[in-house]
């Protein structure tokens, strides 16, 4: 696998807060579970109906599901297994011919 | 040999910079390769010089790619613009008169350590690879290093965040050599392009403020004409305007700097997709993204040579 495998598991969350109180919310939910920012950059630059991408580890993805369900903040999983998409992306044709 | 050069996958640093020897031996009418500086882990920073020699201080383009590591589309867009300038240039009528009356200096990784390390180790690391003496993380955002409201809204002074600006500006010294380069070059350099990704949007000055430039008109007209010539290749839709009001407000970053700089037209694309693959976009979409692309910066640079 490439990167030791290390993405197994990991998801990426597409959340859309729609209003204050739940981007409020959604920067407390994401102050305790450590993400990594795709969109935007950082928890700051969050704002109300503006999409929030984060890359989430597999060990906190049933923690995060549940926090925004309790909250009602409306969110979708656009990559479910995001080792799956890296093996995809360089597609083991081109890195054979690289290699 | 360039023939056999694949330019829709991916590549490493070291074939991207192996490449780049080849287009510097192989087209010497057109390419001339130089080194503005070393990286923090002490790595060339190389530069194409892309356009017909002749008259010195021709108006000139900088396009940059790569500032943000996992961007990989950026390193990739670049070799895509080098391939098909050199392939067109005098086929195209366009790319000819582009290439006799400007010169484009093309950076295909600006941040080389953080592109190396997200090739090896971290897929989605983003900053500079640069040490921080007081925190064990590493790493400065380089489109938040720049001198212009430097590590103000928009960016944090954490060393551990995405968005760190840094100890001060220009600390990265991948940074400070292309201001150094810019600076300069700046009486003949009309226009900074620096090429991101994902959100599919073109974003000019400000990003720090919500304000509109004095060239206003002219910019968004520029921008206007680009983002319709990359919707005639497959129809994708990009949104464009200020960066502070597009996207966020961010201070310390390279269109601001460019642009306070006396780079009269200073953008930022933001590439494929709007979040189904993200930073993750497939090779397969490498073509089509550049062939867009391609034809949104060729409007930009043409735009260079009309007075507005």
């Amino acid at each position: 696998y490439q990167y030791n495998n290390r993405y197994a598991g990991d998801q990426i969350f597409r959340i859309t807060p729609t209003s204050d109180a739940e981007v409020r919310a959604l920067q407390k939910i994401l102050g305790q579970i450590k993400v990594d920012f795709w969109q935007p950059n950082s928890a700051s630059l969050m704002h109300q109906n503006a999409t929030v991408d984060v890359h989430v580890k597999r060990n906190d993805t049933q923690d995060l599901h549940a926090r925004l369900k309790l909250e009602g903040i409306k969110y979708r999983v656009f990559i479910s297994n995001l080792q799956n998409e890296i093996e995809k992306q360089s597609g083991y044709r081109s890195s054979r011919k690289r290699r | 040999s360039e023939s056999q050069y694949d330019y829709e996958v991916y590549h490493p640093l070291e074939e991207i910079q192996n490449w780049m020897f080849e287009m510097n031996r192989s087209r010497p009418e057109l390419v001339t390769l130089f080194s503005v500086g070393k990286s923090y882990e002490g790595r060339p920073l190389y530069v194409l010089q892309l356009g017909k020699r002749g008259r010195p201080q021709k108006k000139s383009v900088w396009i940059d790619c790569g500032v943000h590591a996992r961007e990989w589309i950026g390193p990739a867009f670049c070799q895509w613009f080098v391939k098909e300038a050199l392939s067109s240039y005098k086929y195209d009528s366009v790319m000819t008169r582009l290439l006799n009356h400007l010169d484009f200096f093309i950076m295909p990784v600006f941040n080389v350590d953080g592109y190396r390390f997200s090739w090896n180790t971290d897929r989605f690391w983003r900053k500079t690879r640069s040490k921080n003496h007081k925190f064990h993380c590493r790493g400065v955002d380089a489109n938040r290093n720049w001198k212009v409201k430097w590590c103000d809204e928009g960016a944090s002074s954490h060393p551990c965040d995405d968005t760190y600006c840094g100890p001060f500006p220009e600390s990265e010294p991948e940074v400070k050599a292309v201001a150094k380069f810019l600076r300069k070059h700046k009486k003949r350099m009309k226009a900074y392009i620096s090429i991101h990704a994902y959100a599919q949007m073109l974003l000019y000055p400000y990003s720090y403020k919500y304000a509109a430039i004095p060239n206003f008109n002219c910019v968004e007209s520029a921008a206007q004409n680009a983002v319709t010539a990359l919707h005639s290749a497959y129809g994708v839709r990009y949104r464009y305007g200020p960066a502070s009001t597009t996207l966020y407000v961010s201070s310390g970053s390279s269109i601001d700097w460019a642009y306070r700089n006396g780079i009269p037209y200073a953008f930022a694309f933001e590439l494929r997709d709007t979040g189904h693959f993200g930073f993750l976009l497939p090779e397969s979409l490498i073509k089509p993204t550049c062939t867009e692309t391609l034809r949104a910066v060729k409007a930009i640079a043409s735009g260079l040579l009309k007075k507005c």
